[in-house]
């Protein structure tokens, strides 16, 4: 793994004092390598490891501390800085029931998402709804339902637009006293025009507190272009990253950090309805460096 | 890329951006740019025809037809990860295999996902094709097993079986594959045909450690590659095909039923060097 390998390469190294333009180097090819490997994307990588080549070169070394160590203390720190240093709770603004949209690509775990979400936060004692705004898969609403059931939160879907659905679901919400309403959206490509004008005009017809880009986890370097574009037609206001529990780096994290600058508030960890957890930046470094 | 105009420093390093960009991996990215240096071409073009015929030459002697015989019950099985598109392609597969005069069934064994037999059904309909379930948490084996004799007593000769997503990493949740190949197996007294990994074209490097668990465990014959209608260039698959000779058999480009497309490797290639 990474360290072993840059211990082999800083065992060769003798001198104290600030380390050497070529010692920094060589490391950071070893981490480049490492990092590629998570799915970190090219340019992030790039980045990345100019301002720890900065840091590595300026910082002299501490006395207890080896070379490698050294490096490696910096890049860990900077991925920890990159992934968002404080965890950032759901924002449930001023108005009730609260809106809270899941939106991403096709498969990435929306609706499973959804559940989770309303299980956490009927945990929390909130009146949870869940809103059945995907009104295209196949059976999406049946899914919904069946998973809603299993957690006791009420699930509902009436109209045949989504927003249609999202209004008399307010509607429905105010009536009822609901804390949070949590709406499932359709899997949409970034690069649909047509899917992503809807989405575009929910937000703006809405105006959700909170609107969550559903990532997969084990997604590549595509991960830049997905969040790039949502970002650029959305109002989003933070991240989920699932499927973390398979043995993906994770390195699309600190790909959709560098481009939307939002905070990763959850990760998935199965396909149960508690699997869902607060984000840790310490531990996700650890996980993309391998 | 190759509108740049010599093949200097600059030029080896938006090659190496486009290829780690598309997913290619940095060891095969560095061993092709390492390739390519020590060819010391002068012209781009040497470049571009250097680095398709290099890719081609990954798909040759790879079989990506499907192995049906028509006068057989053919059993094609869908596995995966979660998310991949397993049961929106058995939809897209029945439809292709119907409209070249094949009869076949689906047999709906994720029997765990939430709504995943409501789905199937609905592709079945869409299809034309009748759907052998049974309730949510019944044994997948047990329904592959009820599709079989169906597809006995009713003439069909392909029978499509559905699977539930699952991590690479529950040993378990493998197990539970290689006994619906072992139960299909006992039940017709030969294996299954097709044993289909579906992949998705926007996931990274883990696919790579996704197949190799996948094909030590299941007799895989090939793969179908989804959502490449996104911006993904499904890069990994080069990968997949050199250390595996893991047959690429379908892409996937959409969410209508006529998006299962045979897998055309110079296609692929010319759109992932785009
Ligand atoms: N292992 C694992 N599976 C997950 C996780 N989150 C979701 N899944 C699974 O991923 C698959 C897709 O989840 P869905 O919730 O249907 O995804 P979606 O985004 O709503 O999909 P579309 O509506 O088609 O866009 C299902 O099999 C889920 O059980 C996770 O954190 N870990
Ligand atoms: N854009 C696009 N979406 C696709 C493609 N193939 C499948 N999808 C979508 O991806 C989502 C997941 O597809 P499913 O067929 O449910 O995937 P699955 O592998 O069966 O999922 P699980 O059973 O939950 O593991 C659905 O919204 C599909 O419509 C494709 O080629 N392109
Ligand atoms: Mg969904
Ligand atoms: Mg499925």
């Amino acid at each position: 793994n990474l360290t072993e390998r840059l211990q082999n390469i800083f065992k060769r190294l003798r001198n104290r004092g600030l380390l050497s333009e070529k010692d920094v180097e060589e490391a950071l090819r070893e981490i480049r390598q490492a990092l590629l490997e998570a799915d970190v994307h090219y340019k992030v990588v790039k980045d990345l490891l100019n301002k720890v080549k900065e840091k590595s070169l300026k910082e002299e070394v501490l006395k207890n501390v080896s070379p490698f160590q050294q490096v490696l203390k910096i890049l860990y720190e900077e991925l920890v800085e990159l992934l968002g240093k404080e965890r950032v709770g759901l924002n449930f603004g001023k108005k009730k029931p609260a809106l809270i949209f899941l939106v991403g690509l096709q498969g990435s775990g929306k609706t499973t998402t959804c559940v989770k979400l309303a299980y956490k936060l009927s945990q929390e004692q909130r009146r949870v709804m869940l809103v059945a705004g995907d009104t295209f898969r196949p059976a999406a609403v049946e899914q919904l339902k069946i998973l809603g059931e299993k957690i006791k939160v009420p699930v509902i879907q009436e109209g045949s637009s989504s927003k249609e659905i999202i209004d008399n679901a307010l509607k429905i919400g105010k009536e009822r006293l609901m804390d949070v309403l949590i709406v499932d959206t359709t899997g949409r490509l970034h690069i649909d025009e047509e899917m992503m004008k809807e989405l575009e005009d929910l937000t703006n017809t809405f105006s959700p507190s909170e609107v969550l880009l559903v990532l997969d986890g084990m997604t590549g370097q595509d991960a830049i272009n997905i969040a790039e574009k949502f970002k650029q037609r959305i109002p989003i206001t933070g991240i989920i990253l699932t499927k973390l529990d398979g043995d993906a780096r994770g390195g699309a994290a600190l790909s959709v950090r560098a481009v939307t600058g939002k905070p990763i508030k959850f990760i998935g960890v199965g396909e149960k309805v508690f699997d869902l957890e607060y984000f840790y930046p310490d531990r996700l470094a650890g996980r993309i460096l391998g | 890329i190759f509108k740049i105009n010599k093949l200097d420093d600059n030029f080896y390093e938006e090659l190496e951006a486009h290829l780690l960009q598309g997913d290619l991996g940095l060891e095969l990215t560095e061993e092709i740019i390492r390739e390519i240096k020590n060819k010391k071409f002068s012209q781009l073009l040497e470049v571009r025809i250097f680095l398709k015929e290099y890719l081609c030459a990954l798909f040759s002697g790879l079989n990506n037809n499907l192995n049906l015989h028509p006068e057989i019950i053919n059993v094609i099985i869908f596995s995966g990860v979660n998310g991949t598109g397993k049961t929106s392609s058995i939809g897209k597969m029945a439809y292709y295999l119907k409209s070249l005069g094949y009869s076949p069934v689906i047999s709906a064994s994720d029997t765990f996902r939430a709504g995943a037999i409501e789905q199937i059904k609905i592709w079945g309909e869409r299809a034309g094709v009748e759907v052998i379930a049974q309730k949510e948490g019944s044994d997948p084996a047990s329904v592959a097993y009820n599709s079989l004799e169906f597809a006995k007593a009713r003439g069909k000769n392909v029978v499509l079986i559905d699977t539930a997503g699952r991590m690479h990493t529950k040993t378990n949740l493998i197990e539970e594959l290689r006994k619906i190949e072992r139960v299909v197996e006992k039940n017709l007294g030969y294996p299954v045909i097709e044993n289909l990994l579906v992949i998705d074209a926007t996931l990274g490097q883990n696919v790579i450690k996704q197949v190799e668990i996948f094909k030590d465990a299941l007799n895989l014959t090939g793969i179908i590659l989804t959502k490449l209608d996104g911006t993904a260039k499904g890069g990994v698959i080069f990968n997949l095909v050199k250390r595996f000779s893991l047959p690429v058999k379908f892409v996937s480009i959409g969410e209508s039923i006529e998006d299962l497309k045979i897998f055309q490797p110079e296609e692929f290639i010319d759109n992932f060097l785009i």
